[in-house]
């Protein structure tokens, strides 16, 4: 079962078509291996990014240094799907 | 212990064969409404059920819903299980779901992408699209929501069958869409499509794969606006609503854009909440308020679809 400690999930606010673009091209660059849940739309729009552990640092630098505002929306994925599975079982018991 | 609709935990997710299970404790429960059909099989030939809410009549007018056709949504299924309920329910009590059966049929398919589900239970949560396998690639899958004979192929999908967004080798070369496709064509007297899918709150109608509005556009504007005002009446989740390219972007292959460009007029896709915090990953004490909230919007669209044949 792949578990995915310590990913994260970044709500990227882009605030310029220009800003879009870029977060275009940070969700295809295949090394990063990172998935929008929610597409950069446009500007003023949330897109929500998850990104595996290891690319985390790669990220923030790129979001940072192009200026484009984001915030942690989910600090730990594996830690809510910790949870997800404790409330299945306890339901099923 | 005798198996029972009643003892089923609607506050919690569940396993593809609960789920299944509860099916069948619905239909020995309510024989007289509720029938289970198999449409097809999965890549990986798990059956693709629908519940079939009929009061008798032949070939009546039918509405279509489906959820789970993006495996990790699983805040849809979770709906889907909690509405067949509720329509089951309020048939005889509730008098638009009354009089709604007592012309139309619904057809529910629930877990519209088995493969993908299995899949999210036992081995990554995260996983989105079908579980078929791409020659020549080492990705697997095929986004389902991009496979459909409408726009397909376009800018709004992706031929990478790495990319999330991958349309497959050609329009319904998936199974679980190949199903819904023949299903509804031979049926031939479906008058509305709704495929609920989670997350970012918006209820959309076509098109995806084009910017020009679809001819019954207005019409379809008027409902979805109002559709939306009552779900947000519940708890006060606030959903946009518009055609798919306007509100989020363009999308070539999806649902409701095929079954739109085959002569189905209501055709509306949900994208359920997230609150802004979870995204797929909705707790599951979120299941029944969401639930709850999208069901008078599902009732308003099942009441215009009733009240304007066509």
């Amino acid at each position: 079962e792949q578990l995915f400690r310590g990913d994260q999930v970044f709500r990227v606010t882009a605030s310029s078509e220009e800003q879009i673009t870029l977060l275009r091209v940070l969700g295809e660059r295949a090394e990063l291996q990172v998935d929008f849940w929610r597409d950069p739309t446009g500007p003023g729009h949330p897109a929500d990014l998850w990104i595996p552990f290891p690319s985390l640092q790669a990220v923030k630098i790129f979001l940072e240094s192009h200026s484009i505002s984001y915030s942690v929306m989910i600090e730990d994925v594996q830690a809510l799907l910790d949870e997800e599975k404790k409330t299945m079982t306890k339901s099923r018991r | 212990i005798q198996r029972s609709t009643s003892t089923f935990d609607f506050a919690s997710y569940h396993t593809l064969e609960e789920i299944y299970d509860w099916m069948d404790t619905l239909v020995e429960d309510h024989p007289n409404l509720v029938s289970k059909i198999q449409i097809g099989q999965s890549y990986e030939n798990r059956p693709l059920y629908v519940l079939k809410f009929s009061t008798g009549g032949s070939n009546r007018p039918a509405i279509w819903l489906d959820t789970g056709i993006h495996s990790r949504e699983w805040i849809t299924q979770a709906t889907g299980v909690w509405t067949a309920n509720k329509i089951v329910k309020e048939y005889g009590q509730d008098p638009s779901v009354t009089a709604i059966l007592d012309s139309m049929d619904i057809f529910f398919e629930i877990i519209t992408n088995p493969d993908g589900f299995a899949f999210t239970h036992s081995s990554n949560r995260l996983w989105r699209k079908t579980r078929s396998i791409n020659a020549g690639s080492s990705c697997v899958g095929v986004d389902p929501n991009r496979n459909w004979d409408a726009g397909f192929g376009g800018s709004g999908s992706s031929s990478d069958p790495c990319s999330e967004t991958y349309r497959g080798p050609y329009a319904h070369s998936e199974s679980e869409v190949k199903a819904i496709v023949d299903f509804i064509l031979s049926h031939g007297n479906v008058k509305s499509v709704i495929s609920i899918h989670s997350y970012s709150q918006m209820l959309l109608f076509p098109y995806g794969y084009k910017r020009a509005p679809a001819a019954h556009h207005q019409e379809l504007n008027e409902l979805a606006k109002k559709a939306v005002s009552d779900l947000a009446a519940a708890y006060g989740t606030k959903y946009a609503y518009g055609s798919v390219a306007d509100t989020i972007y363009l999308a070539d292959g999806t649902t409701v854009d095929w079954a739109y460009d085959n002569g189905v007029k209501y055709s509306f896709s949900f994208e359920l909440r997230d609150t802004g915090r979870y995204g797929f990953l909705l707790p599951s004490h979120q299941i029944i308020p969401t639930a709850t909230e999208t069901w008078p919007a599902l009732l308003d669209i099942m009441v215009h679809v009733l009240e304007h044949p066509y």
